[in-house]
């Protein structure tokens, strides 16, 4: 459904807007035509992120440079790691500081001033929270950060998390979950702070769901894909993930880079990792808040699942599937690529969704032992709290927290089956871990594969070894959470798309809701009868 | 598997705001003090821009700290490990 650029009319003087791929694809640099944000159909409609700011929480910015200056929130920012407010990047002894600054300028790049290129949501606001840049992380930075004046900033992008070398398991800690809950509950007016966090470079040593940022359920979990829709090499895949944007991969072409502001002034054609996923995501969320400021936290989860794209992702190792509601979905990539033209047309009638609940479906207290060549298959059957305040019909996330311990940590593989028979990896095999005391203990595995599905039936866990040598551990607890709806989220939306995914699942609500309701009569009428 | 102490403390005052906090940082040898935005009266120590300041005087002084009929409680912060993307 893509047109050519010209079409648009988007004729903007940067040098490298024409570089920007992942704005707008025509097929340079090798790259596949299309395969992009989509930025362009929501920059016709207006929008383009005014009234919108984003932190980025990261090693500071150049708040000097002349395509960021017009559109840097000083207000806004704050330099934890020196106690400060002038978050501006300083020599730190990896001399890596450049960061913060190549974020901020895929966000809020000016257009149209002929430097660099161009921010995802140009005319929105950025600001800069310096936080990396001391000699170890503190839950007090952290949680300062993530709590950083929830009411002036809307969105948070983070690049960075737990270390990414396929054998760490950690996450945010005491002082930091607790801001992002009040982040969530109360940040801009009670509509919830909007986290971005940019799902790991341990390729495929790691699983995301081992970093407690990109797996909590309060955080947008993005991973990126390259100009032709292959993943970059560095990638991390989780359940967790729910989307997808762009970052430079493992092409020659030096044009294949994201295009973006670099340190004192300059330009670069080279962001590294997958740190350019998240601010292209907020970015594109911004976009979508300035077409609907009254969209909550969970309002951007849901509109990311129903507008992302699958387009022309690759994943060479996990198939695209359905979940089973008809939502495509891919272990890699989330629900697709973001779509921002697709995602502000939806967010302009979008009705905030139902209230949300929470179910402890089920708990295996038992021991049970892990051998291998052999899964340990463990079953929990629910009526998802039906009947009770909390019942949950409609899933958003789903949470497995599991204690377990092995001979070997990283040769542990989870599967979860949904009554609705989606399959979810909730932890791959990850070869450089080697841990025989640690384990996981009351580890909350997150899935968003199974957004939508009724709950209620009977979800099955996996639990084997996926090494060749030999192994043996023990598994002390399984305790399954529902997140989720009563009400239908979608039924109530405004669909101008027949062929989207909204107008797809509001059909399959409306049915399911007939079906419900035929059945409540006739039980009815039986037990009078 | 254990922790790295910083010199960066989190600090609970029985009462005061951040004229006080910062007063009490400057008399213990902190650099410098900063209200959180949660929590009732905490604040943020920050350590003295020193390059390597003595484990055992950075101990000594939080433990004058503690005593302090000012303070409520003094956490020592854990450091860990964060890597960009």
């Amino acid at each position: 459904g893509y047109r050519d650029i010209n079409d648009f009319g988007v004729d903007l003087n940067d040098p490298l807007f024409s570089k920007q791929w992942y704005l707008i694809n025509t097929g340079q640099a090798d790259g596949t035509p299309g395969l992009d944000l989509n930025v362009a159909e929501a920059w016709k409609m207006g929008y383009t992120g005014k009234g919108v700011t984003i932190a980025i929480m990261d090693d500071g910015i150049d708040y000097l440079h002349p395509d960021i200056a017009f559109n840097y929130n000083a207000e806004a920012s704050y330099d934890f790691s020196s106690n400060d407010p002038y978050p501006y990047p300083r020599y730190t002894d990896d001399w890596f500081n450049s960061h913060g600054t190549r974020c901020a300028g895929e966000v809020s790049a000016v257009a149209n001033n002929n430097i660099c290129g161009v921010g995802v949501a140009y005319n929105s606001k950025v600001a800069g929270i310096r936080m990396l840049d001391q000699p170890f992380m503190t839950d007090i930075i952290e949680a300062s950060s993530i709590s950083h004046m929830p009411q002036v900033i809307d969105i948070y992008s983070a690049s960075w998390g737990p270390t990414d070398d396929g054998k760490t398991v950690d996450g945010p800690r005491e002082l930091t979950l607790q801001a992002m809950a009040d982040g969530v509950n109360k940040g801009r007016g009670g509509k919830g702070s909007i986290y971005v966090w940019a799902s790991g470079d341990g390729g495929g040593y790691d699983d995301c769901n081992c970093d407690g940022y990109a797996s909590s359920m309060w955080t947008i979990s993005i991973n990126s894909a390259i100009n032709d829709g292959r993943t970059a090499l560095y990638d991390e895949s989780c359940s967790s993930t729910l989307a997808s944007t762009f970052s430079n991969g493992r092409k020659r072409n030096p044009e294949a880079g994201v295009a973006t502001t670099d340190l004192y002034g300059n330009c670069t054609l080279r962001h590294s990792g997958t740190s350019a996923a998240a601010p292209e995501a907020a970015g594109v969320f911004a976009l979508a808040l300035e077409a609907n400021p009254n969209l909550t936290w969970r309002d951007m989860q849901h509109l990311t699942v129903l507008t992302s794209k699958r387009n022309k992702l690759h994943d060479e190792l996990h198939q695209w599937r359905r979940n089973g509601v008809g939502l495509e979905f891919n272990h890699l990539f989330g629900y697709g690529v973001l779509d921002a033209g697709a995602m502000v047309s939806l967010a302009r009638d979008w009705k905030t969704v139902p209230e949300r609940f929470h179910c402890v479906a089920g708990s295996v207290q038992e021991t049970h032992k892990i051998q291998s060549g052999a899964k340990l298959a463990l079953s929990i059957t629910t009526n998802a709290c039906q009947g009770r305040e909390n019942f949950v019909r409609y899933l958003e996330h789903v949470q497995a927290v599991v204690t377990v311990n092995a001979s070997r940590r990283g040769d542990l593989v989870l599967n979860l089956t949904s009554p609705m028979g989606t399959k979810s990896i909730l932890l791959s095999r990850r070869p450089r871990d080697s841990d025989s005391t640690v384990g996981f203990d009351k580890w909350p595995f997150m899935s968003t594969h199974t957004w939508g599905e009724d709950p209620r039936g009977t979800w099955k866990l996996e639990v084997g070894f996926g090494g060749e040598s030999p192994q043996s551990g023990y598994l002390k607890e399984w305790t399954l959470m529902l997140h989720g709806t009563q009400s239908a989220p979608y039924i109530e939306q405004v669909v101008r798309d027949y062929q989207s995914k909204l107008a797809m699942s509001k059909k399959e609500e409306l049915e399911e809701e007939l079906d419900e309701a035929v059945e409540r009569s006739l039980e009815r009428m039986m037990s009078k009868s | 598997e254990e922790g790295i102490y910083t010199n960066h403390l989190l600090v609970q005052l029985h009462e005061g705001g951040n004229e006080d906090a910062q007063q009490l940082a400057l008399e213990y040898g902190f650099g410098s003090a900063r209200q959180l935005p949660f929590g009732e009266r905490l604040f943020h120590f920050y350590p003295r821009d020193t390059p390597k300041t003595r484990r055992k005087r950075s101990l000594l002084r939080r433990q004058h700290l503690d005593k302090d009929q000012r303070v409520k409680k003094v956490i020592a912060q854990e450091g860990f490990e964060r890597q960009k993307r």
